[in-house]
């Protein structure tokens, strides 16, 4: 569902020029649950905004359902990321004058769709913002911020999820729980998910893993 | 050489407060280094703020080096805290219009004092961000960012240095590194730390570590 070719991507020129992303080529099966991991540094968000049409590639294509995304227009490509893709930001990017519950609900009101309202109900339970819903991000914890962010992009069942360190503010039992609400939108609903993490736990529950390092995927590993 | 005595953090008022921390006393031995655990949304990181004298207890009373911090006017308040007080933020709080090296060298700059050279670059060094010394934070990774919070505080050497989540955005090798080098800090220079972590591994080096849950101390273990 979503693939890219030889990606690169150079920030700056010359001699301090750095190359974030050197000849990546990655493909997402649809239904699957893919980790990827590696080093601080190696390349891991620059790869997730390029695969979610967030940034352009210095080079290479990148294909989600069969469109190539590199090839669109700006108001072409926001249209494709409002039907299409979900996205967890490493740092959350709520907006601040909304409260946790209107956060979660833009993009529903965005792609102008009718919401399925007792999923939008479970899934802000399921991340634990019940009691929560009326405050904005100042008045939340680092991990309640993180899953207004999660519960954000579950609550439109987008055809892929792109999560970036999904569980890095997180304690072991809201991460296990965030953990298997991802597991179940994949397994039970065919949902495509794309998550970087640091987490072995996170990495246990994926069907493959990807790990990435100086900008390139230099290993592969398919679950048992 | 931190005590909190009875501390209490009230959010709002009426039905809507919110009582972050419910008369909780905490006291931090010098040359010790203290873990603190407990689920999202437990008052962690309020603890942190207000023993670092960056937000004040609805009522309680906490003591730095024997003074009463709740007594002192800001100015001083501002004083004190330049000279004893090194914060690792839950997310960073850089300055996006200075790079790596300035962020790093502020307190230095601010407390006016000759900062150990030496030192500085060891710090730098260690926390790998020697080759990404002239990037602002919206050119770095989010563990890159993390980094530079963390050598922030660490170059000073202040009194007591509370860090809060330091390895969230970290890979484990990173993550190793920086743990290693906050317990040499406490072992060989007798530098006092506060660590909020979600992280085991965090946990397994401290001498001491707290559990938070619903704003109250719940459990302590002491490193056999
Ligand atoms: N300005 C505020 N107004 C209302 N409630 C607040 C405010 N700031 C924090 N809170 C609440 O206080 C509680 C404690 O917050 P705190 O940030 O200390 O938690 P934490 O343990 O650090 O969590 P995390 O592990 O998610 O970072 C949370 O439930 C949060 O919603
Ligand atoms: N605007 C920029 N200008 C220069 N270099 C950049 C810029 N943005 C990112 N980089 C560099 O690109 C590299 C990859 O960054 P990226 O954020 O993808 O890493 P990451 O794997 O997500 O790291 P982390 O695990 O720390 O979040 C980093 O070395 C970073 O310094
Ligand atoms: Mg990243
Ligand atoms: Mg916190």
């Amino acid at each position: 569902v979503v693939q890219a070719n030889e990606i690169t991507r150079v920030y700056g020129e010359g001699e301090t020029a750095v190359h974030a992303l050197n000849g990546c080529s990655v493909g997402v099966a649809h239904g699957e649950l893919t980790a990827v991991m590696g080093p601080s540094g190696s390349g891991k968000s620059t790869l997730m905004h390029i695969l979610a049409g967030l940034d352009r590639p210095s080079s290479g294509d990148v294909f989600i359902e069969g469109i190539d995304i590199t090839k669109l227009g700006d108001n072409d490509l926001t249209k494709l990321r409002r039907q299409h893709i979900g996205f967890i930001f490493q740092f959350f990017n709520l907006l601040p004058m909304l409260t946790a519950e209107e956060n979660i609900r833009l993009p529903l009101d965005l792609s102008g769709e009718k919401p399925d309202e007792n999923w939008v109900q479970e899934v802000i339970k399921r991340t634990g913002l019940d009691d929560r819903r009326t405050h904005r991000p100042s008045e939340l914890s680092g991990g309640q911020q993180q899953r207004v962010a999660i519960a954000r992009a579950l609550a439109s069942r987008p055809t892929v999820i792109f999560a970036d360190e999904p569980t890095g503010n997180l304690d072991s039992t809201n991460s296990a729980e965030i953990l298997s609400l991802l597991r179940e939108m994949v397994t039970n609903y065919g949902q495509t998910t794309v998550m970087v993490t640091h987490d072995a736990h996170a990495a246990a529950i994926a069907d493959r893993v990807l790990f990435l390092a100086d900008g390139c995927i230099v290993k592969e590993l398919r679950g048992a």
